[in-house]
């Protein structure tokens, strides 16, 4: 018993807002105004869910950093925690393929053994240690939380990309302590107004 | 292939592997 999970975790992966796609390199892919618009408003409705943050982790992209740069004011005294295990990427080869999207078959070894790495390390039940329940957000990138959706619900993962997520949207999973999981919104966006929705 | 993909829920799927 000193080794049963007694909390239930709550994990909020949100996707980075709008970004300028013009740049070659990662740095200069930076948020575009309407995309710091949606990072105000995802930041918003968070803080408004009256919810405890325990801890913010994003991935090391530039544009995940400058989403999380904006939540975070919303959500003053929330940790933040950069990883590159969330860094966008191709995770497992689609089912049904797509014309316009072929990444060499070495970046599905590469990215996807780095991506279940990340879903691995982040989502699991709580620790027996953990005494309440916590709730922690992930600011990724679509492939990577449309991947870990696939796998925390035990769904075939080359599935992924039959889901689509708007920029800046809330994904909720919720872990039991009996390890049950359930996905309580799927790329919630609908805090926003519909001139403000992008998928880029 | 990563995780089962049987239609049976694994109730023990996160304790099977390492974490990373």
């Amino acid at each position: 018993d000193n080794f049963k999970a007694r909390a239930t975790r709550h994990i909020f992966l949100i996707r980075h807002s709008q970004y300028n796609l013009d740049g070659s390199l990662d740095k200069d892919r930076t948020l575009t105004e309407l995309g710091r618009e949606q990072a105000e408003l995802t930041g918003g409705r968070l803080a408004s869910l009256g919810v405890k943050f325990d801890k913010i982790v994003h991935s090391s992209m530039t544009r995940a950093i400058e989403t999380t740069d904006i939540i975070s004011k919303h959500l003053p005294g929330v940790n933040r925690v950069s990883t590159d295990l969330l860094r966008e990427g191709a995770p497992i080869e689609p089912d049904p393929p797509v014309s316009d999207w072929k990444p060499e078959a070495r970046q599905y070894y590469e990215d996807g053994a780095r991506i279940e790495a990340a879903f691995r390390n982040f989502i699991h039940r709580a620790d027996a240690k953990q005494e309440e329940d916590s709730y922690e957000i992930f600011v990724c990138h679509a492939n990577v939380i449309r991947y870990i959706v696939c796998r925390a619900l035990q769904f075939p993962p080359e599935g992924w990309l039959r889901m689509s997520l708007n920029n800046g949207s809330i994904t909720h999973l919720v872990i039991r302590p009996s390890g049950r999981v359930a996905l309580r919104t799927l790329g919630d966006s609908g805090f926003m107004p519909p001139d403000k929705i992008t998928r880029t | 292939r990563p995780g089962p993909t049987s239609g049976v829920w694994d109730s023990n799927w996160d304790k099977r592997e390492p974490r990373s």
